[in-house]
């Protein structure tokens, strides 16, 4: 399904150059449940973003092969589209629209199918019931808690019935419990089909997933088949 | 040094009533290290900020004594100054400013003890190299990973030597080894005599404090003595 091969990401800040991916390889198959590790600012989210055609890698540094089309040829309005209507997205801090509501934001997606408006409203509220958020529909992002937003970003995540689900710390600001039961909803919707790949700190996450990829200093230094226990 | 009573902190959102805060008393002694913690929405970072004054109680709901002065009745500029000399603060989601760097972030708390620019230059550079950035001083808030934003907001709460510190889930976005290390700093700091308020999901981090407060749909529902391993 996807294919990075020898990608590089690199920021030139002055005369220094950050690598911030480094001859990154690898390949994701439909399917897969993939976890990727490592300490901070090792290029987790910048794997991710690329992974998500949010980036390009640096030109001339690889190419992301998506069904075989390189998609760094694309345009950005095929980009767009390929994003809108085949991915989803739980980002680090969450950014959902700030001018909009809960329900609002969960909605946003939906748009792209073309649905009519009632149904659009009655998918998103059974998605808000699913992540546990139906007492806050109409509460803006500044009027949630931390956790309360980052529920509602995984609801808009999975409002399209993504074929990718890209989730970088997805439950980074919950307690145990609701982690847990958000884990169990991904793992629910891989068995379904959907693709997923998480970027976490928590080992615990980790025993969710069927492949743990280890990143260090923007390089994969590790790469295998989780043990299903 | 500090006593919550009866504190209530309520949102009208039409005609709802959402209780963030019911009811709360609570006493922090010097040299405490307390850590909250309690799922999703509990009230946890509305507590964090009436600790800190950066939010009032309800009004008739409830006083704030700080050493026995009811900070209520204190004026803006008054609570400014105590929470800028001897308070520090790291949010959930760290609230960097976006337009100055990391090493320009971190010396902004410094300001307020009016010491010499080099001499504020060195200690946010010494700070800076406590959490491991020495490597990314000219950043700014959108070049740098999610641990890495932590990181230097930790750096920043510190600066001033505070008496109080108050953290929102300060290791939520650390790889494991990476978290170890800022808690035995704050387990370090409050040997030295730092009184700390940790908010956290993780039970890893609640072995680090010595007592250990449970939150649930914004009332206390537990207020223990950790037992020391
Ligand atoms: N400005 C606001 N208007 C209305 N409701 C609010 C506002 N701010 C917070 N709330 C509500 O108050 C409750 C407590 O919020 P708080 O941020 O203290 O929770 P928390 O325990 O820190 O949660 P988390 O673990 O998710 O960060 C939440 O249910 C939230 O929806
Ligand atoms: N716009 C940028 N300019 C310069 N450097 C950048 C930029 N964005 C990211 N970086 C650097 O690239 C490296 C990788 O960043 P990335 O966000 O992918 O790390 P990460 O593994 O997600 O870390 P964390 O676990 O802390 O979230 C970091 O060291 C960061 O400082
Ligand atoms: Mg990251
Ligand atoms: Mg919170």
């Amino acid at each position: 399904m996807i294919k990075l091969k020898n990608i590089s990401k690199q920021y030139h800040m002055g005369d220094v150059v950050i690598n911030a991916l480094d001859n990154v390889s690898m390949t994701i198959s439909r399917g897969e449940f993939v976890i990727i590790m490592g300490p901070s600012g090792s290029g987790k989210s910048t794997l991710l973003n690329i992974l998500g055609v949010l980036d390009l890698p640096t030109r001339n540094h690889g190419a992301y092969l998506l069904e075989d089309v390189d998609i760094t040829e694309l345009g950005d309005r095929e980009l767009a589209r390929i994003r809108n209507r085949h991915f989803g997205f739980i980002f680090q801090s969450y950014n959902l629209f700030p001018e909009l509501n809960a329900l609002e934001n969960v909605m946003v997606p939906l748009t792209y199918a073309k649905r009519p408006k009632a149904e659009r409203i009655k998918r998103a509220e059974e998605l808000l019931e699913m992540v546990e958020m139906t007492h806050r529909l109409k509460h803006f992002p500044n009027q949630l808690s931390g956790g309360e937003q980052q529920r509602v970003a995984i609801a808009r995540a999975l409002a399209n019935k993504p074929t990718l689900l890209l989730a970088d710390e997805p439950t980074g600001n919950l307690a145990t419990e609701q982690g847990n039961e958000i884990l169990s909803l991904l793992k629910k919707l891989n068995e379904q089909g959907t693709t997923i790949v998480v970027v976490t700190h928590d080992p615990k996450v980790s025993t969710y997933g069927k492949r743990l990829v280890h990143l260090q200093d923007g390089k994969i230094v590790s790469d295998k088949a989780i043990e299903q226990s």
